[in-house]
């Protein structure tokens, strides 16, 4: 799937057919019928309705249909039967924005066989993909697939495909009747420590996490994960770090082998679940904690060229592809085809502002891009490639509960270094 | 494979640009693609499509781009970013 950029920020929107087909075989009410079985499939899955609004009544609805021929004073006549069918304008404050529009030449039939027509169900689905902020889908299965596909059958029995369900949902969260629940995954939780081994043995020294310079950020699940040498912190959805001492990485990745120290980059693969720990010219998969059978993978087999390591990696919402970054170079890596698509590696410079060779790069829970180097970070709005004004900001007041770096006297130190520290039970 | 005939690229280019897979021709100036642009071009759309990536005009890249469609480009680039705006 593949998001516009512009959603709507309402649950409630309003619809009107302004215009019918002109000597159609289907009636008025069969039209009106189908509109709303259309706008139904997108609202189940988000948990939005959709009203259809009386005829002069009030406000304009946000979605205004029309069939209408030739030029229809918009930027894309149609063009007679067959070739362009339908279009539809994406959310915003337009006036137009939302307005879906039917080429009237078309032979609009439903529930038929292809040969009798244009199953007008189908395509007004696709259509409203548009109108709520949907582009099109390169996905084998996809209804936002721009070229037309046959009927979609029985419209009040009709279910989105996974790709576009999941594109919707990007966009407007989870309905609560949604009726493709996505089966209860197993929590993330650290693992049971070894006897006689106390979880903050302070014997045992830690990097600093307030030093910045990570190997590895990722968003995993709501949680984000930052890694440095054998180590990791975990940043609760809340914002509260599970523990201000970090875990190790050996004791929570279930299989991942003694000789992988560092992780140099890592992410959640949105397609499966599956978490992607990358480390020099391998890649490990786990599933939840697990290492799964087939693992390491060479990078190679994403599509980068032989002796290529990555610096950072993430999965992009707008259009659920994998950005692999090295240097300053990327590529964009497709998951459904399964290669990284024609015309990459590109230079790192068309994300504006964004460092070269970032020590990773990661999306928040709110949909913006993060990229991590040092000790600073830079902020991406959802869908933009332009960081915003005042990046980069530093790290570790904002993500990792340390103190601002203010300039001035140096902060008195501990008279003994924590390595050296007794601590008793409750300090 | 056949050559395609004139028409057929120049329908090619003009449905290319159209659905985003090319730049819209600059209003004040001539346009001219090198067969490397064209080429990649064609093979993404092939990849959107679902079609083997050859590059070329092939039968079956031909086929797909007479199939009725809805009407929004493909690519958003620059060109789906200012009709928006309009």
């Amino acid at each position: 799937y593949a998001l516009t950029g512009s959603f709507w920020k309402k649950k409630q929107l309003f619809w009107r057919v302004r215009s019918f087909p002109q000597g159609s075989a289907l009636s008025q009410d069969i039209v009106r019928n189908l509109m709303h079985y259309a706008l139904t499939a997108w609202g189940t899955e988000v948990g939005m309705t959709f009203q259809e609004a009386e005829p002069r009544v009030g406000t304009e609805p946000e979605i205004l249909i029309d069939f209408a021929r030739a030029y229809h004073k918009d930027s894309y006549p149609f063009d007679g039967p067959g070739g362009t069918l339908a279009h539809a304008f994406f959310p915003g404050d337009h006036p137009i924005s939302g307005d879906t529009h039917f080429d009237d030449e078309e032979v609009w039939t439903f529930g038929e066989s292809d040969s009798g027509g244009t199953d007008l169900f189908a395509v007004a689905v696709h259509e409203f993909g548009h109108a709520l902020g949907l582009a099109h889908s390169s996905a084998p299965n996809s209804i936002m697939r721009p070229f037309y596909q046959g009927p979609a059958g029985d419209p009040s029995k009709y279910r989105l495909p996974p790709d576009d369900r999941e594109g919707i949902q990007q966009l407007y969260g989870k309905g609560p009747n949604s009726p493709h629940p996505e089966p209860t995954r197993k929590p993330l939780v650290p693992p049971p420590q070894p006897p006689g081994q106390p979880p903050d043995s302070p014997s045992a020294p830690v990097p600093d996490r307030c030093s910045g310079n990570f190997d590895a950020i990722a968003n995993i699940r709501g949680e984000v994960f930052f890694f440095k040498g054998p180590w990791f912190w975990r940043l609760q959805p809340s914002g509260q770090l599970v523990s201000p001492r970090p875990a190790k990485l050996h004791r929570f990745w279930e299989g991942l082998p003694e000789h992988v120290v560092t992780v140099d980059a890592a992410y959640s693969r949105p397609s499966d679940g599956r978490i992607l720990l990358f480390s020099g010219r391998q890649f490990w998969v786990f599933q939840d904690r697990q290492l799964e059978a087939g693992s390491p993978k060479l990078l190679t087999e994403l599509g980068l060229p032989p002796g290529e390591v990555v610096d950072a990696v993430f999965s992009w919402p707008q259009n659920g592809k994998t950005y692999l970054i090295r240097g300053e170079q990327y590529w964009r890596f497709d998951e459904a085809v399964h290669s990284v698509d024609p015309g990459y590696p590109k230079n790192l410079n068309l994300w504006e502002g964004a460092p070269s060779a970032p020590d990773d790069v990661t999306i928040g829970n709110k949909g913006d891009t993060y990229f991590f180097k040092g000790t600073e970070y830079w902020r991406f709005a959802p869908g933009s490639v332009v960081a915003e004004p005042g990046s980069p900001h530093p790290m570790g007041p904002d993500w990792l509960d340390c103190p601002p770096s203010a300039p001035g006297p140096p902060a008195p130190r501990p008279s003994k270094s924590p390595r050296n520290c007794q601590c008793e039970i409750n300090q | 494979t056949p050559e395609p005939s004139a028409q057929d690229v120049s329908l090619s280019v003009d449905w290319l640009t159209r659905y985003g897979y090319l730049p819209p021709p600059h209003p004040a100036q001539a346009q001219l693609q090198s067969p490397e642009q064209l080429r990649d071009a064609i093979k993404i759309m092939q990849r959107f499509a679902g079609l083997k990536e050859t590059g070329l005009m092939d039968e079956a890249t031909l086929a797909t781009m007479k199939k009725p469609r809805c009407s929004l480009p493909d690519v958003l680039g620059v060109a789906g970013l200012v009709r928006r705006r309009r």
